[in-house]
């Protein structure tokens, strides 16, 4: 067991309900269409939250640059370099997606493979 | 991660996950992480009937256009769970750089394509472990029939080990998967199956519903510190809903 007080505790020892099936809308719902063309499908979506994107992104910047200052043109091109082998509509997709965030694509294509960095 | 596929004693299933991430990158899961989950409804024309219509729900996080969540109505759902191997995504990126691996699937755009292609468990089930792709990972998936549900173990090219619900089997009424293998004990500084385990028994199969499974994903230490959001998907009757989820005070980190 871990240490109190960070010890395991099911909470429905407690009779306790913690679910409001009302907190689902605090998550927003949009709808992406298969049938536009893949450099427009989320051009809404990107549009809104572009900032939040590019938040996310900076953290990271933020995480590497004081270690390896040089490091951000050296992303930029490597990711860039895959986006380009990346099959379709995701190639496409990520173009839309860079151009309506203002974003370089290589830091798009980084945040969108970030699962198999992760594993690293 | 955590996520688990229960069925109930009347053949219903539910499958439910927390998202677990950001471990060590520095992001504030309040103003970075959760303002950028959303759901999404993919839409497309049907090529028999030529309706616009509703194709497969998922949860994102804006700007990724891969799926780690997703629900395809009336025949299955997935989640996906991180696998740590030697072999990992590092390869599977290397590979595909340098061309010997031009058919390899990132990981969340197999579980997209599975969901756009596929209308049933089987084929579905199929795709995800016979198809090469580029990191390993647990697919993590549920049905619409009673007894589907299961745990895909996937390596770079293949299936390593999958287990399954069996409900002949009075023990088996859930699975629930963390980031090991089934197979293998958990690291004690990061176990959440055994709480899981624990919680989901004091449950019980009679209770398996959407408050019941949503409870024992918000219970220490299956929710921690990193836990963005809950997602309870129900296949049979389409619901799919993401719960924003925090661990306020002394919680287990991961």
């Amino acid at each position: 067991d871990l240490p109190a007080p960070y010890t395991d505790h099911c909470i429905l020892n407690d009779g306790v309900n913690k679910y409001d099936p009302m907190n689902q809308f605090d998550v927003p719902w949009f709808e992406v269409d298969l049938d536009a063309d893949p450099y427009h499908r989320w051009d809404e979506i990107s549009g809104i939250y572009a900032d939040n994107i590019n938040g996310l992104l900076g953290v990271i910047k933020d995480l590497i640059l004081p270690i390896f200052p040089d490091a951000l043109p050296f992303i930029d091109t490597l990711f860039a370099d895959i986006g380009e082998k990346l099959p379709n509509p995701y190639r496409e997709e990520i173009h839309g997606i860079a151009d309506v965030t203002g974003i370089p694509i290589g830091q798009i294509v980084m945040y969108n493979v970030f699962y198999e960095i992760f594993t690293v | 991660c955590t996520s688990i596929i229960a069925q109930d004693p009347n053949g219903h299933l539910v499958h439910a996950r927390n998202l677990d991430f950001g471990l060590f990158l520095g992001w504030d899961h309040e103003n970075h992480l959760r303002k950028m989950v959303i759901n999404i409804n993919w839409i497309r024309t049907d090529p028999l009937t030529g309706k616009k219509g509703l194709l497969f729900k998922s949860n994102n996080f804006a700007g990724y256009i891969g799926i780690y969540n997703g629900l395809r109505p009336k025949a299955f759902s997935i989640t996906a769970n991180e696998r740590f191997m030697a072999e990992g995504g590092y390869v599977g990126m290397l590979s595909y750089l340098f061309g010997e691996d031009p058919n390899g699937r990132w990981m969340s755009w197999l579980t997209r394509e599975t969901l756009i292609n596929f209308d049933n468990y089987a084929d579905a089930k199929k795709h995800l472990s016979e198809t090469p792709m580029l990191s390993p990972v647990y697919y993590i998936l549920g049905g619409v029939n009673p007894g589907e549900g299961c745990i895909i173990h996937r390596s770079l090219n293949g299936t390593d080990l999958t287990t399954s619900l069996n409900p002949s089997d009075p023990e088996s009424w859930y699975v629930l998967e963390t980031n090991y293998d089934q197979n293998v004990e958990v690291l004690f500084v990061d176990d959440r199956r055994t709480p899981g385990n624990k919680c989901m028994q004091k449950l019980g199969q009679q209770n398996v519903n959407f408050a019941g499974i949503y409870n024992v994903l918000s219970s220490r230490t299956t929710l921690n510190k990193l836990t963005t959001y809950t997602v309870m998907m129900s296949v049979e009757d389409s619901k799919f809903e993401t719960h924003l989820q925090r661990c306020d005070g002394l919680c287990w980190p991961f």
